[in-house]
């Protein structure tokens, strides 16, 4: 999983 | 992936092919603030960190390597290239940018979501992206009429980030782990700076009239 479920956005 | 994100991804895009297109297309810079551009290349090298080690999607990375290969292209060419950079007014844009890029990254050190070096640039990337507009919307201001293409080019950039407040609204009511307040502060922000430029360009089409910004 990302570090942060954020970081899938640009 | 949501179709607000998705707008926003691609009015971004066209936002960057519309400036693409007036600098290629009229080999001329005028109107186009080097600040801004310079402050959005950094914005995305210390944003996209990631790049060579999260794969998330080709969709993912390609926008990446598009997005920060046109603002360093587009800064290369004020600054070097011998026909474009002779229409940079440097006497106009005269924002001290540095000041930004010191005090967000001030701002990220104690304003994280976790004391990491990927999470500090990152935060940093989102401050310095909300008023990275600041020189160009300035400048604008300055140069008092604002050529067509430089317009569309600063109306998409702005209206990029208000698609991502819907996204992020559509998120917070879809997902549950959902924190993501640096983004939607930042955002909110960034796009609110752009209010009286939406005001007056919404006049200038409405009055099919040149744009024009207060001084």
């Amino acid at each position: 999983p990302l570090e942060h479920p954020m970081h899938d956005e640009l | 992936m949501n179709i607000f994100r998705f707008a926003g991804d691609m009015t971004h895009l066209i936002s960057i092919l519309v400036l693409l297109l007036k600098v290629y297309a009229t080999k001329s810079c005028s109107g186009i603030s080097l600040k801004t551009q310079e402050l959005y290349g950094i914005v995305f090298l210390a944003r996209y960190l990631d790049l060579f080690t999260d794969f998330i999607s080709v969709y993912n990375t390609v926008m990446k390597l598009v997005f920060i290969g046109s603002s360093l292209a587009i800064v290369w060419c004020m600054r070097f290239h011998r026909v474009v950079k002779r229409s940079y007014d440097r006497d106009v844009d005269t924002f001290r940018h540095y000041f930004l890029v010191g005090g967000c990254f001030l701002l990220a050190l104690f304003v994280h979501e976790k004391f990491s070096f990927r999470e500090v640039f990152w935060a940093f990337s989102i401050y310095l992206e909300a008023v990275a507009i600041l020189p160009q919307l300035i400048l604008l201001q300055r140069s008092g009429n604002v050529d067509n293409l430089t317009g569309q080019y600063v109306l998409f950039l702005g209206a990029y980030r208000g698609f991502y407040i819907l996204n992020w609204i559509y998120r917070y009511f879809t997902e549950d782990q959902f924190s993501r307040w640096i983004s939607c502060v930042s955002g909110l922000v960034q796009t609110a700076l752009y209010a009286d430029f939406f005001y007056y360009y919404f006049i200038s089409w409405k009055n099919n009239a040149k744009l024009k910004l207060p001084a």
